[in-house]
């Protein structure tokens, strides 16, 4: 038997926000620790990695480890189905073909059951290895999505150049060029308004715009987001879920811009 | 795709 219970049902509708435009079906790994969900993108340029710690819920259990293959647009829409301020339980016997999607409006005077067909996927065993990064760069999520839109106007890709100073967005096309820098921060009254750059070598690399500005489907998740660079490995951009666990996509550096 | 395989190979190495 696996049932999970989240009372802030809103970060499971934000989740998959952030996870659907790039995956169209997934396996999400339920094990007595949490859920786990690791899965290349539709095109294979980008990593997706999910962890959703048991803690984080409000009641976990998961008698025997199940993995369950979701179509994520059904996923999606049965998702979308639940109030914002809904609870939102998971749950599946342990060698079921379904998935039951239980929403209790918080009074609990309605109660939603949805039945979702489970799906048998092949996928690639992925492991990611651990890295020490040059450069990790904290700044508001906000200020990154913000960022990311703004330079997808001038090109298809955007440099991200890390040094001790600060940061630097650039993008290059037909109309011309923008730059964006972002100096680290001095005191600020809230953490999630901070710029740090924690830079061991300055890193300069460029990334495709559209997957960065799909990462920032996750802006809803957290007020802030890191980017984690290194030269010649992918970037990873993670964002926090809360209390519960964070989503991580990595993206390859582009070759030869 | 050459960033593909990079991502791909990054990960399978592991």
């Amino acid at each position: 038997m696996f049932e999970a219970r989240l009372v802030q049902g809103s970060l499971l509708k934000k989740v998959m926000e952030a996870i659907k435009d790039l995956l169209n079906e997934a396996s999400f790994d339920c094990a007595h620790s949490g859920i786990l969900l690791q899965a290349m993108d539709n095109s294979h340029v980008s990593l997706v990695s999910l962890n959703l710690r048991k803690e984080g819920f409000d009641k976990y259990r998961c008698d025997r480890n199940i993995v369950m293959g979701m179509n994520l647009t059904s996923m999606s829409k049965i998702l979308k189905c639940a109030s914002n301020d809904d609870i939102i339980t998971m749950k599946a016997q342990d060698s079921a073909d379904t998935v039951t999607f239980v929403f209790e409006s918080p009074n609990q005077e309605k109660v939603s059951e949805y039945e979702m067909k489970l799906m048998n996927l092949d996928q690639d065993q992925l492991g990611i290895p651990e890295t020490e990064y040059c450069c990790i760069i904290k700044l508001p999520s906000g200020e990154f999505a913000r960022i990311c839109r703004d330079l997808s106007q001038f090109g298809e890709s955007i440099v991200i150049s890390c040094t001790k100073e600060g940061v630097k967005f650039s993008a290059a096309g037909d109309i011309g060029t923008a730059n964006i820098k972002l100096a680290q921060t001095g005191t600020v009254d809230k953490e999630e308004d901070a710029v740090i750059v924690d830079m061991q070598e300055p890193v300069t690399l460029t990334f495709s715009c559209k997957y960065l500005n799909m990462f920032t489907k996750a802006t809803p998740l957290s007020p802030q987001v890191c980017l984690s660079m290194s030269p010649d490995v992918p970037l990873v951009v993670e964002y926090k879920i809360g209390e519960i666990g964070h989503i991580r996509y990595y993206l390859a550096p582009r070759i030869g811009d | 795709n050459t960033e593909q395989e990079e991502l791909e190979e990054y990960f399978k190495d592991s």
